[in-house]
């Protein structure tokens, strides 16, 4: 499983957050505007939150987040 | 399996419930309005609750809580 | 395999009954009006039972509860 | 595999029937109308007998019990 | 795999045959008109012959007996 | 993998056919008109013959035997 | 994987061809006009072969053999 | 994975040809006008040449041969 | 996974090329117009070449070479 | 699973993202105008960032990067 | 799973890279105008590069490079 997400503005934030008892943020990649970041839920990664306007591309459907 | 929640306002929460024995709540994730959370049922989560006005995408379709 | 459940009412009572042998009552989950709960079948969740008005994705489609 | 019951009328019955040599009710989930029930086949349960007025929703489509 | 049975008449029987060498009668499960029974083929059951007035949901489609 | 086998007449056979090296019939179930079979391949039969004229729902299709 | 096979004249043969090394016709099954045979893909056949007027079908689709 | 060659012609043929390092010709089978092969890839044929004119169904689609 | 390959001239051939760490041709099959061949991946193939004008059936849609 | 990333002006970067405990650029593969690349999700890489303007297909649908 | 390339032009090229730590080219196949090529991804080949002008079949759909 991985999610597609498409900057529609400078300094969109995709964090990752940690698997297991506890829940923390591991990763924050960082997307100007027009970049694209496909990830991977992982062994490390359960959960992420998007910050910001960008386009969202999941296996339920897309959503654009930051409106 | 993940989900994906849309914050429709401010102040929403993503409760995440253990899996097992009990059913405790063992993270809570607040989103502002805008942010979007994805979040798999995993080895420790097995339930989640959704507070406050959210859209949420999953396998068996669309709904919007909080309202 | 999990549901999603939105309370469309105060009060929405979604109860995890347990797999195996004897089948009781592990936990009650309560919801007002307009949260939603995503919940599992699990190793100790084999069938739920769901009281008062609420909306019931599944895989095999919807039904409201509590007409 | 589960099915969904949603009880029409007070009274409903759903009877879980046990896997193996022996073919016996190992237990009986009442519902008041409006009630729902989300039950999987298990190592326990390889058939369940409804009695009453009820939607089930399974794989295979829709049926109405009682009439 | 199960398949659902909904009796149109009254003394409707399924009947779980053996899997294995010999092929017998192991369970017949009587429905009265309106009574629903689902039944899984199992380690047990691997052929189920069925009596009576009955609407059959199967993975192949529908069917009435009895006519 | 099963198949769905409704007489239509008096008299229909379905004959289980043997895996293995050697092919013989080591059960045949009679159908009176309206009767319903339902039939896995199994360990044991790992092909089937029908004789009379019976409805027969398959994966691939349906298709009348006995015309 | 199984086939279904409709003989539409008397004397239709379906042929089981061995798998391995070798490619012998270890049985071959007769039918009747009318008769059906189901049969499937096993250790022992892995190729079979259809002669005289018959409906066949398949997961690929339906062809009638013999004309 | 199996395909279904229906010979539309006399003399159509069905060469298997071996999986690994070499690539020869195992077994011919041929067909009079109408017969019908239904072959297996397997742990010996990992390729299938068809010569002569013959309707050929595979999980792709059909194909006519020899024209 | 296999692919279809009919000749829609004389002198196709389908090149097997060898898995790992060198890319080999172990293996041209030639082909006259209308013939066909049906080739699977294997363990010793994990690409092929086709020259000359063919329709070849894929999983992904068809493609004429050649052209 | 694989991406597929087709450059729609020079210098398109496709950055492959590490796995695990640290998620570092191992790898940036740069595309002129017009040049395609395939790329798969591995033990190595477990997520992708695609900077310039550049039409991707992923199993979730198409998007353009860099506008 | 593989991808299906037909050059429209010489001189296409598909190049292979290597899983792994290090992403380099392993093999480059150039295809003439009209050649086909159909490569999977193994356990040495993770991504793959395409120049020229050629059609590409994906199971994300299709792309023509060198545009
Ligand atoms: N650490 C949590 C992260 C998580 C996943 N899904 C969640 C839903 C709600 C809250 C937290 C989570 C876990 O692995 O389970
Ligand atoms: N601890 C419970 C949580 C749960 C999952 N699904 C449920 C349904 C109802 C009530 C509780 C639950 C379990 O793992 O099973
Ligand atoms: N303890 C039972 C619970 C159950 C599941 N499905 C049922 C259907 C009917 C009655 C009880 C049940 C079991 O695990 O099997
Ligand atoms: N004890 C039986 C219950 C059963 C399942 N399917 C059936 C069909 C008919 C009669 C009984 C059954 C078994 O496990 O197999
Ligand atoms: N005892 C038989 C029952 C059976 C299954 N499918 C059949 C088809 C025809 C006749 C008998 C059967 C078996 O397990 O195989
Ligand atoms: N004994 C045979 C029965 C059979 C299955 N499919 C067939 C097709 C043709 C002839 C015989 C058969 C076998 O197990 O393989
Ligand atoms: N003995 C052969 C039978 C066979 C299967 N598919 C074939 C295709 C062509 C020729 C023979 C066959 C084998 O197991 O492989
Ligand atoms: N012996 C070859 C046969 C083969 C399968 N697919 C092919 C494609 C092209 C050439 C040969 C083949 C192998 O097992 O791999
Ligand atoms: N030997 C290579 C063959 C190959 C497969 N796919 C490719 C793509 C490009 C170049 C070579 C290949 C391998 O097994 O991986
Ligand atoms: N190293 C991270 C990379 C990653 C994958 N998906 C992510 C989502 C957000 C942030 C980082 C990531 C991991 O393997 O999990
Ligand atoms: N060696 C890399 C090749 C690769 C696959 N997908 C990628 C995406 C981006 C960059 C490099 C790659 C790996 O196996 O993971």
């Amino acid at each position: 499983d991985y999610v597609v997400v498409k900057a529609l503005e400078n300094g969109v934030m995709i964090i990752g957050m940690t698997r297991g008892r506890e829940t923390k943020f591991h990763h924050t990649e960082k997307l100007d505007k027009g970049e694209v970041l496909l990830a991977q839920f992982t062994e490390l990664t359960s959960a992420m939150k998007i910050r910001g306007k960008a386009l969202i591309l999941t296996k339920h459907g897309e959503v654009i987040s930051g409106e």
